[in-house]
């Protein structure tokens, strides 16, 4: 039997809209310690992880671990039919699951719909993402980072990141024209919200598609900062966090002439 | 023009 019951729902229906841009198809993985998700666009230049911790459920239960295969087009339609304000519990059958059930109460408990999702075999391949040391780690205002990448697509489908010990510097170059947004380090002590802060092995440059990027700024509503770590020859990461786990996104650098 | 490579080529195969 599995069961997570989510006290608050919205934050389930912000995250499915922070990965149905760049999935269709993807395997919840439930298990003990809590639910994840690691799925590849349709290039398999980009990948998404999620994790969410037991605890940030009450209650939750899972006996043994096994897979959700969900459409995620068709959970977000189910899902619009939850208020913002509703508890959401998933319940599965773990040994026959081929229907994901979805329970939406709201707040006064009036009110309980039910819904059943028919699930789909889904044969995905799975990457083990090492622990990396990264050459340089920004973190910043989510909202500035979407900006900026709203911003850049004016001018370029890339985007240039170089990250020194004083900066981080996004640059464009088009055929309008070229445009860079550099940003400082600062430490606001009563909003740390609004901080930026660099910490740098080695200085890097690197080359990314925005249309990902913007892409991956549908995690913005998840956390006032995102986490970017970049090195050189490898995916950047971007990350969002939250009080019940994560949500990471990769991204292949553009390489070669 | 750069390109992307894919993930398999960064991360291993579980």
């Amino acid at each position: 039997m599995f069961e997570a019951r989510l006290t608050q729902g919205a934050l389930l229906k912000r995250l499915l809209d922070s990965v149905k841009e760049l999935v269709t198809d993807a395997n919840f993985d439930c298990s003990e310690t809590g639910i994840s998700l690691q799925a590849m666009d349709n290039s398999h230049v980009a990948l998404v992880s999620l994790s969410l911790r037991a605890e940030g459920f009450n209650p939750y239960r899972c006996d043994r671990g096994f897979s959700l295969g969900v459409n995620l087009n068709s959970l977000n339609k189910i899902m619009k039919c939850a208020g913002n304000e509703d508890v959401i519990t998933l319940k599965a059958d773990d040994s026959s699951a081929d229907s994901l059930c979805l329970l939406f109460e709201n707040s006064s408990n009036e009110r309980v719909s039910e819904y059943e999702l028919k699930l789909m075999d889904i044969d995905q391949e799975h990457l083990s993402i090492p622990e990396t040391d990264y050459d340089a780690t920004v973190m910043m205002p989510s909202a500035e980072f979407q900006r900026i990448c709203r911003d850049l697509m004016v001018v370029s489908e890339s985007v240039t990141i170089d990250v020194s010990k004083d900066e981080i510097k996004f640059t464009a170059e088009g055929e309008l024209g070229t445009g860079n947004v550099k940003l400082k380090p600062t430490s606001t002590i009563d909003k740390p919200e609004e901080s930026i802060t660099i910490e740098l092995g080695q200085t890097v440059s690197l080359q990314f598609s925005l249309k990902y990027l913007s892409n991956f700024t549908r995690g913005t509503p998840l956390s006032d900062q995102v986490m970017l770590c970049l090195s050189d020859n490898m995916p950047l990461l971007v990350e969002y966090k939250m009080d019940i786990g994560y949500i990471r996104y990769y991204l292949a650098p553009k390489v070669g002439d | 023009t750069r390109s992307q490579i894919r993930m398999s080529r960064y991360f291993s195969n579980n």
